[in-house]
């Protein structure tokens, strides 16, 4: 499938917030979103990998100016299960490659983490559909991850 | 904004595959896609959450008929780094929620892990999009998931 890379978006007003080690469990990502859902705090991207152990690590990001807000509403949920930790990171930039043909993205993804590897940047997150891979990075490297993987996949430079 | 979740689907020709504890550094990320693509394996959801102590797990579904190609082409990697383990799991489904107006998926998200609690099943991993909320369940659940999040959305049983 020819892979169809039309552009590169990059935000860098969203806050990055992670509940890590929680009980792996059902009934807690329900919490945790119900809780958001009531303060009405925006939430873009959620990813929860695999867990291990009967724990698992749930990331997602918002708005940087409701970071406080759901750091507060999140904290007690957090006291009553008695596991896990809240770490939140504001210095973040998500970038993504858009495209259509995305589906069978093993050579997109590759083509984009070679990218910023080769810029040396750490990937702290990482979120894909159909449209768009998206990664999570330090928001001092957003510029320069934007420049690298648009002559990786050889967009013009607009 | 008023969220319309229009649809559920149903994914059960999956396998998900965890590289968890790998390096969480610059690279890492680029060479397991780097090996999917040259073996053309189609890989659909990749989530990868915040690490911890320089840790971090990235997971990932391919065609259930892929796995063992899959297993093989990163046992090799997973041994150079020194660092990490590979973890399978044929007996999946991916159920996702979809609609538009996700962007402020709070609410939704919530509905939907809500009504996962309710029957019991337990959810391995949560990936989203702009259109779309996917949760990794257990293959068993599969038909009930459908069922439960079709009617705490209130859409026709079709
Ligand atoms: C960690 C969290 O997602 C849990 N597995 C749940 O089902 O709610
Ligand atoms: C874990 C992996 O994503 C790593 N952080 C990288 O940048 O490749």
């Amino acid at each position: 499938e020819k892979l169809l890379v039309t552009g590169v978006s990059l935000k860098k007003d969203e806050a990055r917030v992670s509940l890590a080690d929680i009980p792996d469990r059902p009934g807690i990502a329900a919490e945790v979103f119900e809780r958001l859902a009531e303060k009405k705090i925006n939430v873009d991207v959620i990813v929860q990998s695999t867990g291990k152990n009967n724990l698992n690590t749930i990331s997602f990001t918002v708005p940087a100016k409701d970071l406080k807000d759901t750091e507060e509403s999140l904290t007690s949920l957090v006291s009553t299960w008695g596991a896990g930790e809240i770490t939140l990171d504001d210095k973040i930039a998500i970038v993504s490659a858009v495209g259509i043909g995305m589906k069978s993205h093993a050579g997109v993804a590759a083509g984009m983490f070679k990218a910023l590897a080769k810029a040396g940047i750490n990937i702290h997150m990482i979120s894909t559909s159909e449209i768009k891979i998206s990664c999570v990075i330090d928001k001092e490297h957003g510029e320069e991850a934007m420049r690298i993987i648009h002559s990786v996949f050889e967009l013009d430079a607009n």
